[in-house]
C-alpha cells in the first residue's frame, strides 16, 4: 500500500467505502 | 447514523426553516450588501455578533480592500422617434456621463462581430447589443466586455441587454472592465424588452436617439473583512474543510438568492453540527466572503495570505448558484477523490441527492481549486436562477424554506463526513 507523507499507510478504496457507510 | 441524524434535524426537525428565517430576519433588516457600502459594513457586523451567538470558535475577521464604486442617479430616456423611459441599472465600475447627460443617436447590434463590422457606423453613437441570451457563462462577456468593444469602435456609451433568461422589463446589473489602453465611457444594462424593441424598430430603418445620465463614482478602495467561524477539529485541528458563500451582493433587491442562500446554508452546516454535539476530526471552517460580485476580490485577498498552508486544505466548497431544489454536487479533483465524493453522496439517499457532476467550484474557491485543492459546489435547479439574478427582484420571496433544508442537508453531511474522514481527499 501506498505510504502518505505522515508515515502511516494509506487506506484502500474498499476502506474508505466501508467508512463513508459507517455514516450512514 | 449521523448523515440520517444530520438530514432529520436539517429536514424535519428543530432546526428546519432555521436558515431561511435566517436569513429572512438579515436581509430584511439590512437590505442589499453593495461592495465598499456601508449596509455590507452593517452586514458583517452582524454576522460576526451572530457567528459568536452562535457558539463558533475562532470567530473573526479578515480585513481585505475592495473596491468602493455607487451608482447615483441615473436615467436613460428615448428622444426621438418617441419618447419613452428605459428602465436601466449602472454596470458596476462605469463612469458617469456629464451632468446633462449623454444624447446621441443609437446603433444596435446582436454581436461583437456585427459590431466590428459595423465599426464605422458606430463613432459617437451609443451602442446597443441585443445579443440573445445564450447561456450565463457565454452570454455575460457583453456585459463585462461590452463597453470597451463599443469604445474601440469610437462610441460614446454602450447599452446592454440584461443577461437574464426571462424579464418583466427588469434591467440586471453586474460589474464591467474597463481597459487601460481603450477610452473609458459609460455603460449600462438595459431590459430585454427594450433592447428587443430598439433592435426593430432600428430594423426598420428608424433613427432612434437616447439620453442617458449616470452620476456613478468610483470611490478608492474600502475597507472591508471576510467573517471567519469554525468547529476545531479533534484530531487534525490543522486540517481544514472550507465552507462559504458571499455576504456581499449588488444593490438592488436583497441579495437574498445571490447569495444569501449560499451564504445561511453554509453557516447552516456549522449549527447542525454543534446541535448534534459533532466535531469532526479535522476542522470545519466557514469563510463568508467579501467583494465576491467585483471578481472575489475578498477570496483573492484570503488566498494569497493562507496558500503557504495549502496542503492543509482538504476541499474548499463554495454555495452561489443559489439554494432551490437540490440536484447534486458539482466536483472538481482527481478521480481518486471523484469515487469518494461519489460514496459520500450515497449519504444522501434518503432525500434523493447522489449525484455528483463535473465542474465544482467558484469565484471564490476556484484560487485554490486551480492550485489542486479539490472543489465542490452546490447544484440545485436554476431555471429561475437568472431571472433574479442582480435585479430588484432578487429579495427573499424567490426563495422556499423547504429547499433550503434540503440544501442545508447536503451540505451538512458532505462537509462533516469529508473533514471526519480518517483521510484527507487524495489529489
Amino acid at each position: 500500500r501506498p505510504q502518505s507523507k505522515n508515515g502511516r499507510y494509506r487506506q484502500t478504496f474498499e476502506e474508505v467505502k466501508r467508512e463513508i457507510a459507517g455514516y450512514k | 447514523d449521523i448523515a440520517k441524524a444530520i438530514i432529520d434535524l436539517a429536514v424535519y426537525g428543530k432546526a428546519q426553516n432555521r436558515s431561511y428565517e435566517r436569513l429572512a430576519l438579515f436581509v430584511d433588516t439590512i437590505g442589499p450588501r453593495l461592495s465598499g457600502s456601508k449596509n455590507l459594513d452593517t452586514a458583517i457586523k452582524y454576522m460576526h455578533n451572530a457567528l459568536k451567538e452562535n457558539g463558533l470558535e475562532n470567530v473573526h475577521l479578515e480585513p481585505v480592500k475592495i473596491p468602493h464604486w455607487e451608482r447615483g442617479e441615473e436615467s436613460a430616456m428615448m428622444v426621438e422617434p418617441r419618447c419613452h423611459n428605459l428602465a436601466i441599472l449602472g454596470l458596476g465600475n462605469s463612469i458617469a456621463t456629464p451632468p446633462e447627460g449623454i444624447t446621441a443617436e443609437i446603433l444596435v447590434v446582436t454581436s461583437f462581430d456585427e459590431l466590428h463590422a459595423r465599426a464605422p457606423e458606430a463613432k459617437g453613437k451609443i451602442v446597443v447589443y441585443n445579443e440573445p441570451y445564450i447561456s450565463y457563462g457565454e452570454t455575460v462577456q457583453y456585459r463585462s466586455q461590452g463597453a470597451v468593444e463599443a469604445a474601440k469602435a469610437g462610441a460614446v456609451a454602450s447599452l446592454i441587454r440584461s443577461i437574464a433568461s426571462f424579464s418583466i422589463n427588469s434591467p440586471h446589473t453586474g460589474w464591467q472592465y474597463y481597459r487601460s489602453d481603450v477610452p473609458r465611457i459609460p455603460t449600462a444594462c438595459i431590459s430585454v424588452e427594450d433592447a428587443e424593441m430598439m433592435a426593430r424598430m432600428s430594423s426598420k430603418g428608424m433613427k432612434i436617439v437616447v439620453n442617458l445620465k449616470m452620476e456613478a463614482k468610483t470611490y478608492p478602495d474600502a475597507s472591508s473583512f471576510n467573517t471567519v467561524g469554525e468547529i476545531v477539529g479533534s484530531k487534525y485541528p490543522e486540517q481544514v474543510v472550507l465552507v462559504s458563500g458571499h455576504l456581499d451582493s449588488w444593490d438592488v433587491g436583497q441579495g437574498a438568492m445571490d447569495d444569501g442562500g449560499g451564504a445561511f446554508i453554509s453557516w447552516e452546516a456549522l449549527s447542525l453540527i454543534k446541535n448534534l454535539g459533532l466535531r469532526p476530526k479535522r476542522t470545519l471552517r466557514l469563510v463568508l466572503w467579501t467583494g465576491e460580485e467585483q471578481g472575489g476580490v475578498g477570496a483573492n485577498q484570503y488566498y494569497q495570505l493562507h496558500k503557504v498552508n495549502i496542503s492543509n486544505f482538504d476541499i474548499v466548497m463554495e454555495s452561489d448558484e443559489g439554494t432551490f431544489m437540490p440536484t447534486g454536487l458539482a466536483f472538481t479533483g482527481s478521480d481518486k477523490a471523484r469515487s469518494i465524493m461519489r460514496e459520500v453522496m450515497q449519504l444522501l439517499q434518503p432525500i434523493n441527492v447522489t449525484a455528483v457532476y463535473e465542474n465544482g467550484g467558484g469565484t471564490d474557491v476556484d484560487y485554490w481549486v486551480q492550485d489542486g485543492v479539490p472543489g465542490a459546489s452546490l447544484l440545485d435547479d436554476i431555471t429561475k436562477y437568472f431571472w433574479f439574478h442582480h435585479s430588484n427582484g432578487d429579495t427573499m420571496t424567490v426563495q422556499d424554506p423547504n429547499q433550503m433544508n434540503l440544501c442545508a442537508a447536503v451540505w451538512t453531511v458532505v462537509s462533516y463526513v469529508i473533514a471526519d474522514m480518517e483521510e484527507m481527499l487524495p489529489r
